[in-house]
C-alpha cells in the first residue's frame, strides 16, 4: 500500500512530450497505463486513510468501513450509487483538501425516483432529481466497454443533485436512503423532480 | 418576448427561444450585465501550400487561412428546472453536445461540452473552439494565466519585448490556458476558468475563444511522425476521441473577477473527493 507508483508515473509524465502531447501513440498509451495503475493504487490508500479518519478507533488496525470512489462519475458510471439495492442507505464521505469551508453541489447517477438525502445530524436536506441526458448515456455505454471491457448494464435514470458542506481539510457525511418520493411524499423528504420543457 | 431566462439564484442567462443562442449573462448580486453570444466554430487544418509546407500537427497550430466554420447558427434547446440547479440542454450537432448549468448559489455557469468523434471524411482535419462574443471594447488587450498563476496582459499582435512580424494572425495570437482567461473593458469583466489544459486568444475585440478538441490528418513534420488522430475502439469498431469537459463563465464589475477567479480556480483544481460506503446510518455511527 503506497503512493508510489502514482509518484513514479506522474513523474515519468513530466517529460515535455508527455505535457505537450506530443509522444506517439504507443508512448502516450504507456503513460495513461502507469497513471491509470498509479491511481488506482493511490485510491486504495486514499479509501484506508478515509476509513481511519472517520473512525472512532483510532488504531484503525482493521478498519470496518469500505470506501469506494467513482472516477468515470463523468460519464454516469458510478456502480455503488447506481445498484437499486444498495439497501438501507448509503454513506457519502467527503474529503475538502483545501483549507477553507465549502459549500458545493454534488451530482451522482441513481436508478431510484424515490431517495432523499439527510445530513450527518440526520435531518433531510433539499435535493433534486435531473432526468440522464442520452449524449451522457451513450457515451457511458462506448466508453465503459472500451475502457472497462465490460457491457454497461441498464443506465441510470437520474441525477440526483443536492448540497453539501465541508470543513476546511476535513469531511462531512451525507445519507442517501430510500422511501421518500420525489413529489416529497414521505415524511419530511425534500426531495424534488426538475420540470423539463422543450421550446418549438 | 422571444427569450428564455434560466437561473434559480442571482446568476442568470438568457437564451433566444427563436435561435436557442445565448443572448446575455447577468448577476443581480454585482450588477453587472453582459450581452453575450456563445457558439462552436472549427479551423480547418494546413496541411502545407505553396509558401509553407509546414502543416497543422501536435506541435503545431496552423489553420488553413480559411475563417473559421460555425457548426450551427441555430440549436435546439431542452430547458430542466429545480430549486438546485437549472440545465439548459443544446446538441449543437451530431457531434457537439452542451450542457450549460446554473447552480443556486453559484456566482457562476457551468459549461459542459462534449465534442466528439470530430468528422474527418471530408478530408479536413479539425480544430474545434467555442467562442464567447461580447460588446466589449478591450483594445486588443486579453489576459491569460502564467501556469495557473497570475494573469498577465496579453495584446494582440505586439510583444513588449521585440518587434513581432505577424504571420500567422489567429495561431499566433493563441496562448496556453491553464487556469483561464478573461476581458475587461472598464466597466465589466468576462471570465472564463477552465479544467484542462487548453488553448485561447481574443482574435477581435470583445471575443473570447477557447481550443477544445483537435483531430487532424497530417503530421506536422517535428518529429512525432504520426498526425493527431487518436482512435477508441470497442470490439472491431473504433472511432476518433470523444472530449467531455467543463469550463465556467463569470461575470464582474471592472477589478472585481479577482477573488472569483482565484477561489473558483482552487475549487475547480482541487475538487471535493467522494466516496461511498454501503451502511446504514447506525451502524456508521456506531462506529
Amino acid at each position: 500500500l503506497s503512493t508510489t507508483s502514482l509518484g513514479d508515473a506522474m513523474g515519468l509524465a513530466q517529460h515535455h512530450d508527455a505535457v505537450s502531447g506530443t509522444a506517439k501513440q504507443h508512448t502516450t498509451n504507456d503513460y495513461a497505463k502507469r497513471l491509470s495503475s498509479g491511481s488506482s493504487k493511490a485510491e486504495i490508500v486514499v479509501n484506508l486513510a478515509l476509513s481511519c479518519l472517520t473512525s472512532s478507533n483510532k488504531q484503525c488496525a482493521s478498519p470496518s468501513t469500505n470506501f469506494t470512489q467513482c472516477n468515470l462519475l463523468n460519464i454516469s458510471y458510478c456502480p455503488p450509487t447506481e445498484d437499486e439495492s444498495f439497501g438501507e442507505s448509503l454513506v457519502l464521505v467527503l474529503y475538502n483538501p483545501l483549507g477553507w469551508a465549502r459549500t458545493d453541489f454534488i451530482r451522482i447517477p441513481v436508478n431510484d425516483d424515490q431517495l432523499s438525502v439527510r445530513d450527518s445530524g440526520g435531518n433531510f436536506i433539499e435535493s433534486q432529481l435531473v432526468e440522464l441526458d442520452n449524449a451522457t448515456s451513450n457515451l457511458r455505454k462506448f466508453y465503459v466497454e472500451a475502457y472497462l471491457g465490460i457491457s454497461s448494464k441498464e443506465k441510470p435514470k437520474y441525477w440526483l443533485v443536492f448540497q453539501v458542506s465541508v470543513p476546511p481539510l476535513g469531511w462531512n457525511t451525507y445519507f442517501i436512503s430510500k422511501g421518500a418520493g420525489a413529489d416529497g411524499t414521505g415524511t419530511g423528504s425534500k426531495s424534488h423532480m426538475s420540470t423539463t420543457a422543450t421550446p418549438e | 418576448n422571444g427569450t428564455i431566462e434560466v437561473g434559480p439564484g442571482p446568476f442568470k442567462m438568457s437564451f433566444s427561444s427563436v435561435s436557442g443562442q445565448l443572448i446575455r449573462v447577468f448577476s443581480s448580486k454585482t450588477g453587472t450585465d453582459i450581452p453575450i453570444q456563445q457558439s462552436y466554430l472549427w479551423y480547418g487544418s494546413s496541411t502545407g501550400d505553396a509558401a509553407d509546407a509546414q502543416a497543422s500537427g501536435a506541435y503545431i497550430f496552423r489553420p488553413n487561412g480559411a475563417p473559421p466554420t460555425a457548426v450551427s447558427r441555430s440549436v435546439p434547446l431542452k430547458i430542466i428546472r429545480g430549486p438546485l440547479v437549472d440545465e439548459v440542454h443544446q446538441q449543437f450537432s451530431s457531434w457537439i453536445y452542451q450542457i450549460t448549468r446554473l447552480y443556486k448559489d453559484k456566482d457562476h455557469a457551468e459549461i459542459e461540452f462534449t465534442i466528439g468523434p470530430i468528422p474527418t471524411d471530408d478530408g479536413v482535419g479539425k480544430e474545434v473552439i467555442t467562442r464567447l462574443t461580447a460588446n466589449m471594447a478591450t483594445n486588443k488587450i486579453f489576459y491569460t494565466d502564467s501556469n495557473g498563476r497570475d494573469f498577465l496582459k496579453r495584446v494582440r499582435d505586439y510583444r513588449e519585448d521585440w518587434n513581432l512580424q505577424v504571420t500567422q494572425p489567429v495561431a499566433g495570437n493563441y496562448y496556453p490556458i491553464n487556469l483561464g482567461m478573461y476581458l475587461e473593458d472598464g466597466k465589466s469583466e468576462l471570465s472564463v476558468l477552465v479544467d484542462r489544459a487548453v488553448g485561447g486568444s481574443s482574435i477581435q475585440d470583445g471575443e473570447l475563444e477557447i481550443m477544445l478538441h483537435r483531430r487532424l490528418l497530417a503530421d506536422d513534420s517535428r518529429g512525432v511522425g504520426e498526425a493527431l488522430d487518436e482512435t477508441v475502439c470497442v470490439k472491431d469498431a473504433c472511432q476518433g476521441l470523444t472530449t467531455r469537459g467543463i469550463y465556467y463563465l463569470s461575470v464582474n464589475p471592472s477589478g472585481n473577477g479577482a477573488q472569483w477567479r482565484r477561489t473558483a480556480g482552487q475549487e475547480i483544481y482541487s475538487p471535493l473527493l467522494l466516496a461511498f460506503s454501503h451502511q446504514t446510518e447506525e451502524v456508521w455511527k456506531a462506529s
